[in-house]
């Protein structure tokens, strides 16, 4: 069976635990693997500021670390003259097919999350984590509204002497179009297009995390009065998206090649289907 | 202007601090979500109109539906499905030229796409993961994504492709390696 894919640029393939591991000889040797883990959310009486339960308002993680899942799933991989495809399953409710189309220089990684499991009645906020040999010294960058890049540093504030309280949810920050780091030394850039807006940290030099999916069980007393708990067709909610990732050396078409990317991911084309059963292709032309 | 007018209440309503979040109240989500959808669905009836009003041949135009799929994006939609010929339009809304990959799902083992200047498209099916066919609501018979590749889409304009399912017989015979777009 074949097991890597990736066309002529990347060489991409699944470890044993569930992680997809990427090598790219023809981008000055970046390697990376991207996994889905997952927060346990906070539960509390949001009686005092420590209690507080994690809702639709604030994310408190009740571990300090994102979980693994248990891989108990398969992959498999299709090639093509167009795209090539890996079909991974992780487990009941997280899936995702990683694409390389031919011609583009990105990898797609379009997840699948849902019904989120809490029958061990605990509240779940899902990530997907990217995880580089870039040396992003604490600095990462995110879109502001779709527009300028906005420097960020972990466990500090451009304006004050920073306490940190929360160590992950306070270096979360909201992604509307972009995440990036770059490699000051090698000089090299990754980003992370994404097709909505999402919260996004680094917790980690050369990592870059989003938060895809959450359901919790518990509302977090900032007036809602109801649990982020969202369902459809009777069960939990099932969500659907995209990431696109690109990298390469730090210059200005890597710039251009990235705001491309953006604009293309935000303003694709709306596809119309006309049925033409008794019409040729001459006569339609 | 009547139906542009329910998206700009949509967007109206949802400069709220509760809609860009996401803390209100589940039926209120789902009140945002049924307004979305009714004017994504006036949307599709505004450019549907339009589209039809820019093809060239009057008289059988009026015949022509134009059908948004509004879950592409978990391989559903019931024109592609239900139909052995079918006419792709896509509408690029960006003020550059785009060419992108088209995804569609369809039942078929084998379809044949064509420009507007004739000339037949590199295609590839990919089969639909089992973990997106399972999807709770999801109704399709779509075993594959029918790809091809859409070139330079005019800005702000449009380009239509003729999809045409294989019989048995006309698969064998076009076994020859159709010539690579150059």
């Amino acid at each position: 069976s074949v097991l890597f894919m990736g066309g002529d640029t990347y060489d991409i393939s699944v470890d044993p635990s569930g992680r997809v591991v990427m090598q790219s000889m023809a981008k000055e040797g970046i390697r990376m693997t991207q996994a889905f883990q997952f927060y346990k959310g906070a539960e509390g009486n949001n009686m005092v500021f420590s209690n507080r339960s994690s809702g639709a308002y604030i994310f408190r993680p009740n571990v300090t670390r994102s979980i693994d899942f248990t891989y108990t799933g398969k992959f498999k991989i299709f090639k093509g003259p167009l795209v090539e495809e890996l079909h991974l399953t992780i487990n009941e409710w997280v899936s995702e097919v990683v694409r390389v189309y031919a011609g583009e220089d990105r990898i797609e990684f379009s997840w699948l999350i849902g019904p989120i499991d809490v029958n061990d009645k605990i509240g779940k906020e899902i990530i997907t984590k990217y995880t580089t040999n870039l040396e992003s010294s604490g600095e990462f960058y995110t879109d502001s509204n779709g527009r300028e890049m906005l420097k960020r540093q972990r466990n500090k504030r451009p304006t004050w002497n920073l306490h940190l309280q929360e160590p992950v949810a306070g270096n979360y920050y909201p992604v509307t179009t972009k995440i990036s780091m770059k490699d000051g030394v090698r000089q090299l850039r990754l980003a992370v297009l994404t097709d909505r807006a999402q919260g996004g940290a680094s917790l980690e030099d050369g990592e870059i995390e989003l938060m895809v999916h959450r359901r919790l069980l518990k509302d977090d007393a900032f007036g809602v009065e109801e649990a982020l708990n969202e369902t459809a067709y009777g069960t939990g909610l099932v969500a659907r998206g995209e990431h696109t990732v690109i990298f390469g050396s730090d210059s200005n078409e890597f710039r251009l090649h990235e705001k491309k990317e953006a604009t293309r991911l935000a303003l694709r084309p709306w596809i119309f289907i006309s049925p033409v059963e008794n019409i040729s292709y001459d006569d339609w032309k | 202007n009547k139906k542009i007018n329910k998206f700009r209440e949509a967007m109206g309503i949802m400069q709220h601090h509760d809609a860009v979040t996401g803390t209100e109240k589940q039926h209120v989500a789902n009140d945002y979500s049924r307004i979305l959808s009714n004017s994504m669905r006036d949307g599709n009836e505004l450019c549907s109109d339009n589209l039809r009003n820019m093809m060239k041949k009057k008289e059988n135009s009026d015949s022509v539906e134009f059908h948004s799929c509004l879950q592409l994006n978990i391989s559903s939609c019931e024109h592609t499905e239900n139909n052995k010929n079918f006419v792709v339009t896509l509408y690029n809304p960006a003020s550059q030229s785009l060419s992108t990959y088209v995804r569609v799902p369809v039942k078929g083992a084998s379809y044949s796409v064509k420009d507007y200047l004739g000339k037949e498209l590199v295609t590839q099916l990919v089969p639909i993961p089992a973990s997106v066919s399972k999807i709770p609501g999801r109704q399709s018979l779509a075993v594959h994504d029918l790809i091809f590749l859409a070139r330079e889409i005019p800005a702000l304009g449009y380009q239509s492709y003729y999809v045409s399912e294989k019989t048995q017989e006309e698969e064998i015979q076009s076994d020859e390696p159709i010539e690579e777009n150059q």
